[in-house]
């Protein structure tokens, strides 16, 4: 990633969308800039409001060839999609879309979140990326809409400039208290690796935790997946680089940043009998592409190749994981070790051996 | 330009002179008054253009390289901010 310092030297910034595109409704084109914005504000501290009349920060606008007082000209259909201007006043942040293109929600044409989530990076304070796989990369490239869009290097380019969310339970008003993880008495509702992270689910909050640093990024559910309730019951990353959430009778599934389409659906359909009511807790063993759901003393066994329930459960929890007595609220892999949670305490289990190493606090991931 | 038996026409020329103008033309200048056009050869750009996106770097318009400057992309310069 490149970079030219010192970006916007505040964290508040305003976007006004100027004109529109007639190859969108209004709508999808607000809809478009805004999930633009939320990718950045996802993983920095700043954060974006629109407003409809005056000067704002980033001036959004679409234009043809030589457009209006800028510098920089477009070139007609493909070529040049669009550009933008580092942070400052004047042209400052300004990104304008080349109205010759074909503007789209799809993959179809050009994808307007993708090519705005790209410019804003600019209006940010980012140069170019030359890691292929970066959204800073200059040539475009169609990503899915379920796929978040930064790469490890545009989210290290973006916080080398801004930091990364702020960690203390900061002034946005729609930020409640949240639950002080470093409480002797902390306990969890579901927890799921995500890459290289582990995400930790409490309420409607969630934290996401880089395990070799123990550095926590603290966000509301909410602020991630808008469609999804707080209070989740149990959590898994499948083998297919998918989340799946469990509240209830329901679970939804989750790909890089978005909910899947037609969910949530009901569990029924992953083969729990119509009497299992709800899910305590989740876990696939990436080494046997098996997952274990808990259900008070008991688990079922799920098989993600097949993606069917294995016959001849559920069994008792205690026989196949020896140590582990009590309901469990939440469990992940790491590292092919399982982290068996139950109120404030932890157990690593070897699945290998079929037995507890060590019984530790419930908020050891975190820097307490 | 060098000249390149393969490479050697009128389109190829002014697309490969237009993209490095777009995108390996500025740079900053050293008494922070702005932005200069640099005085680098082509091949010297196209080294650098080459290199940014990964491609063999031969300083010559290869059709590697006239793939990658016919794709889609920002307009904003590659180097020089």
């Amino acid at each position: 990633y490149g970079f030219t310092l010192p970006g916007w030297k505040k964290t508040k910034l305003t976007y006004r969308i100027v004109n529109y595109t007639p190859d969108m409704s209004k709508e999808d084109v607000d809809k478009a800039m805004e999930k633009a914005f939320k990718v950045w504000s996802a993983v920095t501290p700043l954060i974006f409001t629109r407003i409809q009349k005056g000067i704002a920060d980033i001036m959004i606008a679409f234009g043809t060839k030589a457009h209006g007082q800028c510098p920089r000209y477009f070139d007609g259909p493909l070529g040049v999609l669009a550009h933008a201007f580092p942070p400052g006043n004047g042209l400052g942040g300004d990104v304008h879309f080349d109205e010759d293109e074909d503007w789209t929600t799809g993959s179809a044409g050009f994808n307007l979140f993708l090519v705005a989530a790209h410019e804003f990076g600019h209006a940010l304070g980012l140069s170019h990326s030359s890691d292929q796989r970066a959204l800073m990369f200059p040539s475009y490239a169609y990503v899915s809409p379920s796929e978040f869009p930064l790469s490890a290097d545009d989210i290290s380019g973006i916080q080398s400039i801004y930091g990364s969310p702020p960690n203390v339970p900061d002034k946005r008003p729609t930020t409640p208290t949240s639950p002080k993880t470093c409480g002797s008495q902390m306990s969890f509702d579901a927890i799921t690796t995500l890459r290289q992270e582990v995400i930790f689910l409490k309420g409607r909050h969630l934290w996401r935790v880089y395990p070799d640093n123990s550095e926590a990024e603290r966000g509301l559910i909410s602020a991630f997946w808008p469609n999804l309730p707080p209070g989740i019951e149990a959590a898994y990353e499948n083998t297919k680089d998918q989340i799946l959430l469990f509240k209830g009778n329901k679970f939804w599934v989750i790909s890089g940043y978005q909910v899947l389409f037609g969910y949530p659906k009901n569990i029924n359909t992953l083969g729990f009998p119509k009497g299992v009511k709800k899910v305590d807790a989740a876990v696939c063993n990436k080494n046997t592409g098996k997952t274990d759901f808990f259900i008070g003393d008991k688990y079922w066994r799920f098989d993600e190749n097949s993606q069917t329930m294995e016959k001849g459960y559920p069994r008792l929890t205690v026989n196949e994981f020896p140590g582990i007595s009590q309901r469990v609220d939440a469990v992940f892999q790491q590292k092919g070790l399982f982290y068996f949670f139950h109120g404030s305490k932890q157990w690593e289990f070897d699945p290998i051996a079929k037995k507890v190493i060590r019984e530790i606090k419930s908020n050891s991931w975190f820097n307490c | 330009l060098p000249t390149h038996p393969e490479r050697d026409n009128e389109e190829d020329s002014k697309l490969v002179q237009n993209y490095l103008n777009k995108f390996y033309a500025v740079e900053p200048d050293p008494n922070q008054l702005g932005w200069k056009i640099n005085a680098e050869s082509t091949a010297e750009k196209l080294r650098k253009m080459q290199q940014f996106f990964g491609l063999k770097v031969t300083g010559k318009p290869d059709n590697e390289t006239l793939e990658m400057m016919k794709k889609p992309r920002c307009g904003v310069p590659d180097v020089g901010l």
